[in-house]
């Protein structure tokens, strides 16, 4: 390319700054963080910000490829969500069993049995306040989830390793069971996908992501704190969870995020219309935010697609993706590539999934773009990696997504590449196996 | 160990508005 167009279309970045933080470097929060009062600094679940929190989770950090093979899990689950099904867990009313897998009955014929579940937990937390008083409690917060639940004292069956002191419902004077006959249990079903059960008059929820992990316990209601100006959402429902197991890597449970009456957004919709927004911090060694409400955004040149609602996967956010461009060249990719199985965007998935002739078409034209660097093995599902060891600077082509309402964001350096060291630097998609999924 | 988060919508603010039916995209947002 000449000098200007490589301007334009390719990055030339540094190949040290592809690599992601270590605890070396510490924490740095963001200057750029929100700071609103109805902001909540967002961290990497096992990042150096989280160290003062999550300080025992370190051990338990995943390896690049068990993150990955999560993350397939993870992706898994949304693609069997999002197909239309019946299934259910035929109870969890006995909150001292877990909810397994064989539990799960199918009602489609061929479906697999993990279909009832939801998704694997996502990487980022944040600390939001529970109960009166309140105490503070750090969660994965996930877009792709709806159900907000936290392990709660006195953990009847079971409960994981959490850095902060487990809420305790008898400490909190607003705190408030809900019974079996209230229409909030009857929601609970699309919330979390499995049908709820009655202990006594009071809602059990069970909810189990593809992971295998789980969370069950009572339906309950409290005060909801949120942000440094404190804003209160009283009688905010969610789960109080007695038996909890899986990899929720030291915190205290989930803030769901998703279309369902149950979730966070919904709850709060009153307070904050409907709207939230959230950076996810550039470094794990770097903050982020979760803002909710118009305003919360630090950038003012924001570029908006539709949102799309579909019958399947209605707890989904849908958006229209309508093509791709490498180098600044707009790939060969019918429309209806996208619109087959649609496309989401989820919070909680670390690579982003693309259908068979799509995923093709980009790999063709970044390995064409790429060409002067020596490839690399394969990094579990990512199947485009390079060697840069040999380089201080990489000239790498920029990667646009086109979204209908004419949008377009362009990828930045760091969002092309995930590194698991420098002599292996991967393209961070991956194709699905099926072009309807 | 370094852990690599959801590259994608890194340095990005993302804005639900769900009301408006819409989802936007801000650069350097963090």
């Amino acid at each position: 390319p000449q000098p200007l167009e490589q301007e334009h279309h390719f990055h030339i970045v540094e190949v040290s700054s592809l690599l992601p933080a270590t605890d070396v470097e510490g924490c740095n929060p963001s200057p750029k963080g929100n700071k609103k009062g109805n902001s909540l600094e967002v961290r990497h679940k096992h990042g150096p910000c989280s160290s003062s929190t999550l300080e025992s989770d370190k051990e338990s950090r995943p390896s690049h490829v068990e993150i990955l093979e999560n993350d397939e899990k993870r992706v898994d689950s949304i693609r069997e969500r999002v197909k239309p099904k019946s299934v259910e867990v035929d109870s969890v009313t006995d909150h001292k069993k877990a909810p397994k897998k064989d539990r799960v009955k199918q009602k489609a014929v061929g479906l697999p049995v993990k279909s009832g579940s939801t998704i694997g937990s996502g990487n980022f937390i944040v600390t939001i306040g529970l109960g009166t008083p309140k105490k503070d409690l750090s969660l994965i917060f996930d877009t792709g989830s709806d159900f907000t639940w936290t392990q709660c004292e006195p953990c009847k069956r079971s409960c994981y390793k959490q850095k902060d002191p487990v809420f305790n419902p008898s400490e909190s004077s607003t705190y408030t069971n809900i019974t079996c006959t209230s229409t909030l249990c009857s929601e609970v079903r699309s919330a979390t996908s499995a049908k709820p059960g009655c202990a006594g008059s009071t809602c059990v929820y069970g909810i189990q992501y593809g992971d295998s992990s789980f969370s069950v316990g009572f339906l309950a209601k409290d005060t909801l704190t949120l942000g440094s100006s404190y804003d209160t959402i009283p009688n905010f429902y969610f789960g109080c969870g007695e038996n909890n197991q899986g990899l929720f890597g030291g915190s205290a449970g989930l803030i769901g995020l998703g279309r369902n009456q149950l979730s966070v957004m919904s709850q709060c919709a009153t307070k904050y219309g409907q709207v939230f927004s959230y950076c996810l911090p550039s470094k794990a060694s770097s903050t982020g935010h979760l803002t909710f409400g118009k305003g919360g955004t630090s950038s003012k040149s924001i570029t908006y697609t539709p949102l799309l609602s579909g019958s399947a996967g209605a707890s989904f956010y849908f958006i229209d993706l309508q093509g791709l461009s490498v180098g600044g060249q707009k790939l060969s990719i019918q429309p209806t590539v996208f619109t087959q199985g649609g496309v989401l965007i989820d919070s909680g998935t670390v690579i982003t999934r693309l259908p068979p002739d799509a995923y093709s078409a980009l790999q063709a034209a970044f390995n064409k773009a790429m060409s002067k660097y020596p490839k690399a093995p394969a990094l579990s599902i990512l199947d485009t990696c390079f060697d840069l060891s040999k380089y201080t600077t990489v000239t790498v082509p920029k990667i646009g997504l086109q979204f209908g309402g004419k949008a377009e964001i362009v990828l930045p350096a760091a969002g092309i590449f995930y590194v698991k060291d420098i002599s292996q630097v991967c393209l961070a998609f991956a194709g699905n196996g099926d072009a309807s999924d | 160990v370094g852990i690599l988060g959801n590259v994608q919508q890194l340095t990005f603010d993302v804005v639900y508005d769900v009301a408006g039916s819409k989802l936007g995209f801000g650069p350097g947002g963090c």
